[in-house]
């Protein structure tokens, strides 16, 4: 008793089991809930939905997100602005162009990602800077 | 990755923290 405790960290664990979660999405392994988002059907698990965003932390965290399996986001974000955050959500890597920044910074505002915002600000900053 | 011109790192916080349980 009272031995030294020692701690072995696996420094890469966390972006290992973030690009497991992804292939797990890639062939629709334990995913439980469909955005329909502009019409297309994404799937995704809600619980990596729910640690990235505010706005589905708010639907899916209460009773109301169980039953929820398909879900609709009328006058939400379009498909060319989401995309790039659900793969955002599960690679930690954002894709940016000048061409869809716009569309991205509208759909991580509604999603209430506010740190995405804030990146996607600095880059539609520094593409107008000369 | 086709078409990628440049990737920065960003350091900071990406998502929210979802708050402890009080």
């Amino acid at each position: 008793e009272g031995a030294l405790g020692y701690v072995r960290e696996f420094t890469r664990h966390s972006s290992d089991v973030l690009s497991n979660l992804n292939e797990l999405r890639l062939r629709g392994i334990l995913t439980d809930v469909t955005l329909l988002v502009g019409g297309q059907p994404l799937r995704a698990h809600k619980a990596v939905l729910i640690a990235c965003s505010g706005f589905f932390y708010s639907i899916f965290r209460g009773r109301a997100g169980v039953g929820v399996d398909v879900l609709s986001l009328p006058g939400g974000p379009e498909a060319r602005g989401f995309a790039p955050l659900l793969d955002f959500m599960y690679t930690s890597r954002l894709r940016l162009s000048p061409a869809t920044a716009p569309a991205v910074l509208a759909a991580a505002t509604y999603l209430q990602m506010d740190h995405v915002v804030q990146a996607c600000h600095r880059f539609i900053q520094a593409s107008y800077e000369p | 990755h086709e078409g990628v011109v440049a990737t920065v790192k960003e350091a900071g916080r990406s998502i929210h923290e979802i708050p402890r349980e009080e």
